[in-house]
């Protein structure tokens, strides 16, 4: 298991730090509200009430421990900025932080830290695909206009075999894997008759996968 | 294409509108404030000035035509919470609502809308899992612990065959696809040989997909 320290307990920062201590790691908190501090004490294997804009203060966190320290440091640009460039004389290797606004990024990425996190755009652009594709509800980028998707079966697909419902992007798209109920089927044979609830795995190019969509609502 | 409204565009609303606006879509973007109306009124088909607390101003808009009405407010919960009622009274069926507070979640709850998005608790997840699993590029959830994950081939894996990499894991991890350079493999036989580079993805429940991870990184 890892260490993290996560600086900044707002939404994203607390979520972070939470969900990182139940997957087994040793994290730290650090904030300077008492209230986010004594929400998450006894969560966290460590938390701090601290201002992380003071560099004596975060030596003494010997941060260098951690795998990786995480600047969630929303609203006040100058405090996210002073304390990264903190982290950096102090010799941490391994810094993500959440921007705020173009800004932010492009002072960071000059500061050249390791990740810098949007949430809310990144958000904003999974939403949209969500909304634009509806029966798309997982996928994952390749790059190259490539992705693959999830795809619920609806009702009208029921019956219909694999090669069926691939005809007109036949070695443009594949379908990976079926999951029926709570069974995988790899590499399903193209005679595979889907049934209404089965969830598809496709592979494809955009343009393939996008000649697909009616057949697929 | 279809049409959607988004109403209150900060970081999460605005970049939502003009992803779906780069998608092909009709969007139309309301904001009380002039100079955020003013930034993307040439990329939207519509933008406009507008406080969404007002039910007359809301009726004029015709919403009822469009696909999705998308309320992005998040500091003023009771703005939120007031437009969501107008907009349920005027008949609006497709109404997703971007939540700030685990409270202001379950008032959404019980007032029925279509779809509550929380970005930053979703991303503060996503940026776990992204520290946690670092070799894993992008992951889908199938449900029952069950997982479809990008892998990029590090280079010690260079020269095992897929039959290496998952002896351990036979018949409960599958190797669905390998994408190397510009080209897919899909349903690759266990002798393909991994070279580094290759983007692997595979599919397995969670206890067999973790005991890979020291081989993946
Ligand atoms: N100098 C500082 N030292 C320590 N903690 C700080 C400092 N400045 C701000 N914080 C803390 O960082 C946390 C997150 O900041 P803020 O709420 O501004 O970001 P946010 O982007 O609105 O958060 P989110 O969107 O994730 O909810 C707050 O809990 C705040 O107390
Ligand atoms: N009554 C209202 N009518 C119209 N627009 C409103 C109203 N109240 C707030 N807004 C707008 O909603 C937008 C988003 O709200 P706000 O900035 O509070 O949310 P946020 O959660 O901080 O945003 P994000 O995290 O997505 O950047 C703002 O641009 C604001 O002007």
């Amino acid at each position: 298991m890892a260490q993290y320290a996560i600086i900044g307990l707002g939404r994203f920062g607390m979520t972070l730090a939470l969900q990182l201590a139940k997957m087994g790691n040793d994290v730290i908190g650090v904030d300077n509200e008492r209230k986010v501090i004594e929400r998450v004490a006894n969560s966290l294997s460590h938390a701090m009430i601290a201002d992380v804009t003071d560099e004596g203060v975060l030596k003494e966190l010997s941060l260098d421990y951690y795998d990786a320290v995480v600047v969630a440091i929303g609203e006040d640009m100058q405090a996210s900025l002073i304390c990264v460039v903190h982290l950096k004389n102090l010799g941490i290797k391994n810094i993500w932080v959440k921007a705020t606004t173009e800004e932010h990024h492009l002072i960071l990425k000059s500061l050249d830290v390791s990740r810098i996190i949007h949430p809310e755009e990144e958000m904003g652009i999974r939403t949209a695909r969500a909304l634009h594709y509806p029966m798309v509800r997982e996928y994952m980028t390749l790059g190259d206009r490539q992705y693959v998707v999830e795809i619920p079966a609806v009702e009208k697909l029921s019956g219909s075999s694999l090669a069926d419902l691939l005809s007109e992007v036949k070695n443009q798209v594949f379908c990976l894997l079926i999951k029926r109920r709570e069974k995988l089927y790899p590499s399903p044979h193209e005679q595979f008759v889907i049934e209404c609830g089965d969830v598809l795995i496709l592979a494809g190019d955009r343009p393939s996968l996008t000649k697909l969509v009616p057949r697929l609502m």
